[in-house]
């Protein structure tokens, strides 16, 4: 028996307009530790993993580990039914082949539940080791987002470089060329609104755009993103979700043949 | 052109 409920609806929501242009289907995993995910998407270029803690949630019951195979567009037409306020109870059964995500308002007087059939998906799990990155960029995900967006409007492809300067993101299309350097900058009104550069050594990798534009559909969850970076390595874009776990992207590199 | 490579090149199955 698995039951979980989440005061903070909308945050399911979110993740799952963070994941479904990526990923068409999935397992979520449920065991002690939380409610998670990993999944490729269907290039196996780019890997999302996802974890919500288990303490993230206000009642977490989860008698035994489940492996819960669902279409994220579908779930996604589900949560869309819940209003922004709403609690979201996620609800299954041992043995059976659906889940049921119940929405309760927060006054309690509007109750739904919509169930929805589980599906068997193939997938493998793959090793994350622990790596130790070259360079480490933390900025505001919006603005990341934006550079995201803005490069590719002139290229497919950009170079991130972190140098002692700053970091750079170049592109290169058939109308022309843009680099935007982002310096480190600390000194801020707010602490999420800074640009912090942790670097070993200086690092320059190649990614195609479009995973990347893809990967700031999580921007909503978190006002701050993680690039790390290395060479040989792929990047891992973070973003974490306040309380809960993180969502984190990993983009493998193009290389020059 | 730089060529994509791929996430299993990285990761290793379980």
């Amino acid at each position: 028996m698995l039951e979980l409920r989440l005061v903070q609806g909308s945050l399911l929501k979110k993740v799952l307009d963070a994941m479904r242009e990526l990923v068409n289907d999935a397992n979520f995993d449920c065991s002690a530790t939380g409610f998670s995910l990993q999944a490729m998407d269907s290039s196996h270029v780019a890997l999302v993993a996802l974890l919500l803690r288990s303490e993230g949630f206000e009642h977490y019951r989860c008698d035994r580990n489940l492996s819960m195979g669902m279409n994220l567009n579908n779930m996604s037409k589900m949560l869309r039914c819940a209003g922004n306020d709403d609690i979201i109870t996620i609800k299954a059964d041992d043995g059976t082949d659906s889940v049921t995500f119940m929405f309760e308002s927060p006054n309690q007087d509007k109750i739904a539940d919509f169930e929805m059939k589980l599906m068997d998906i193939d997938s493998e799990h793959l090793g994350i080791p622990d790596a130790e990155y070259q360079a480490i960029v933390r900025m505001p995900s919006s603005e990341f987002a934006r550079i995201c967006k803005d490069l590719s409007s002139i290229g497919d492809t950009v170079v991130i470089s972190v140098t002692k300067e700053g970091v750079k993101f170049s592109t290169a299309g058939d109308i022309g060329t843009a680099n935007i350097v982002c310096r480190q900058n600390k000194t801020v009104d707010k602490p999420e609104e800074a640009t912090i550069i942790e670097m070993q050594e200086p690092v320059s990798l190649t990614f195609a755009l479009r995973y990347l534009n893809s990967f700031t559909k999580a921007t909503p969850l978190s006002d701050t993103v993680t690039i790390s970076l290395s060479s040989e390595l792929p990047v891992v874009v973070e973003y974490k979700i306040a309380e809960m776990g993180y969502i984190r992207y990993y983009l493998a590199p193009k290389i020059e043949e | 052109k730089p060529k994509q490579q791929v996430i299993s090149r990285f990761f290793a199955p379980k």
